[in-house]
């Protein structure tokens, strides 16, 4: 179903739910979870606002019958903890190649997508000022090299 | 009709809060 333009802040986020769909079920559901909750925050008045989050929480409810066993979707710390190093774990391997001097479209992905799931971690309360930094450093950075490698010009 | 779509949005509007409580809850 097509995104309507009011829900367009969430759809990197459904976007990175998608690619996570096979690797890991646990990231995609959370994803999907924080858009849930963004969604109804930014529009859930419009009809055709109101129909794709209906959608969206048919999936979410279908996700969490078929994942019922896994302890990351029925205890909230696991979750948290699952998202949290997966983020991390994006953010060191794109931090490594930044400062190996290594810019390429992987490292600039995995810096941005590490600060869209440092925005899912808001689903389970407020985010450490470590994470507010981790969040602003990594979607900073994955800006900056895309524009540099767009204009031809060397990262510093 | 206004009245009845109004009504309808925020029956619709409650449902999906009490689903996405019911998702949470169960976490």
């Amino acid at each position: 179903m097509a995104l309507p333009a009011q829900l367009r802040p969430i759809q990197h986020h459904l976007r990175t739910a998608q690619e996570h769909e096979a690797r890991d079920p646990v990231v995609a559901y959370y994803c999907r979870l924080y858009a849930m909750q963004s969604g109804m925050k930014l529009d859930s008045k419009t009809p055709e606002c109101r129909k794709f989050l209906i959608k969206l929480m048919d999936q979410l409810e279908s996700m969490k019958k078929e994942m019922s066993d896994h302890d990351s979707i029925t205890q909230e710390v696991v979750g948290n903890a699952h998202i949290e190093n997966y983020a991390l774990k994006m953010f060191i391997y794109a931090d490594n190649e930044d400062r190996g001097g290594r810019f390429h479209k992987n490292m600039i992905k995995s810096f941005y997508t590490s600060s869209l799931l440092l925005d899912v971690l808001c689903v389970f309360g407020e985010l450490s000022e470590e994470n507010i930094q981790h969040r602003k450093y990594a979607r900073w950075k994955a800006t900056y090299i895309h524009n540099c490698l767009k204009s031809g010009e060397t990262p510093q | 009709t206004g009245s009845v779509g109004t009504s309808v949005a925020s029956a619709e509007q409650d449902e999906l809060s009490n689903r996405l409580a019911k998702l949470r809850d169960q976490m």
